[in-house]
């Protein structure tokens, strides 16, 4: 799976998720990254991408809970994104990433490891795969 | 108001044993993707045509599992599915099942702008492909020589298998066996996690 976030400078978000889903899946399986709410989701307030175990991800509809905390909790995005991943997945495994209308970045996973990369406006850029 | 920001990721489960110049590989097409985005954003392209186009970018190089170098169905085949939201208007495409679209991600953005639904799936999907032209290619296309030894793994172990990238196998089964860890009730092993 592979996925990408975004806030532009005028502070709109977006958010695109694509995948080939699980090796030697069924045919006709549908995982999360399609599913919007689950594996994406973007709002006035941020853009979410998950990836990892597609049926933890659809059960928790992790993208819009990390909205919905921000909305209703008030949480900042990166204690957003950590309180879902810590608090929504059960003993499933995921990870995503997650942009705000106020430029930041973010994000979390719960396995071994997640290949991201993230960038801002005032210079910061990280590419990494472990924790 | 912020500035921009990009985030891009290649999936999450890593094995532990990922061979060191597969983890530069994958380190490298990230950092292409966020430079990609990074020089879109500075020539002030909205939001939506930006994860489109590193979407695409990251379907395109057969290293991370979406487009060519996707995961392969119990068939050998490739079924893919993306979505795409804007937030600015919460509008959103989806697209799932298909199998000849060389960009899913792009399909997902033209269900979004120029269908009346938010998705559409398996034959429906690839009959609105062709009506809008998008760029199509045969199965096979997807089809990387590491997903069929991968494919071949999984079905010896009769379980759906990690998908890591990794040509080593016993790493991979020797993660797979020694990992105690549950998903979903079974031994994650039964899993790829993509």
């Amino acid at each position: 799976t592979v996925g990408c976030v975004v806030v532009d400078t005028q502070g709109r978000c977006a958010a695109a998720t694509s995948t080939g889903g699980l090796m030697n899946k069924m045919t006709g399986r549908i995982g999360d990254s399609p599913i919007i709410g689950a594996g994406t989701y973007a709002s006035e307030l941020c853009g979410v991408s998950c990836t990892g175990e597609g049926e933890a991800i659809l059960r928790s509809t992790l993208a819009r809970d990390v909205a919905a905390v921000m909305e209703y909790k008030g949480l900042g995005l990166q204690e957003a994104v950590d309180f879902v991943v810590k608090k929504r997945l059960d003993e499933g495994q995921a990870g995503l990433i997650a942009v705000s209308n106020k430029g930041e970045v973010a994000y979390g996973f719960n396995c071994n490891g997640m290949f991201r990369g993230c960038a801002t406006e005032d210079g910061f850029m990280e590419v990494g795969i472990w924790e | 108001m912020g500035g921009w920001a990009i985030a891009v990721h290649g999936g999450a489960g890593v094995d532990p044993n990922l061979p060191l110049e597969r983890q530069e590989e994958a380190k490298a097409l990230l950092t292409r993707c966020l430079n990609l985005g990074i020089s879109a954003l500075r020539s002030s392209l909205p939001a939506i045509d930006v994860v489109e186009l590193v979407v695409r970018e990251l379907e395109t190089d057969p290293l991370f599992n979406s487009g060519r170098g996707s995961a392969l169905t119990e068939k050998g085949t490739v079924e893919m599915e993306a979505s795409i939201m804007d937030g600015h208007g919460r509008r959103c495409g989806a697209v799932s099942g298909i199998t000849k679209v060389k960009n899913p991600v792009s399909l997902a953005r033209l269900v979004m702008d120029r269908s009346p639904h938010s998705y559409l799936a398996f034959s429906g999907a690839e009959e609105f492909a062709k009506q809008q032209g998008v760029e199509m290619a045969e199965n096979d296309y997807f089809i990387t020589e590491d997903n069929v030894g991968m494919l071949k793994l999984a079905k010896e172990a009769k379980a759906i298998l990690f998908d890591y990238r990794i040509p080593l196998a016993e790493s991979t089964c020797g993660a797979a066996a020694e990992s105690p860890i549950q998903m979903n009730g079974l031994p994650i092993s039964v899993y790829a996690p993509e």
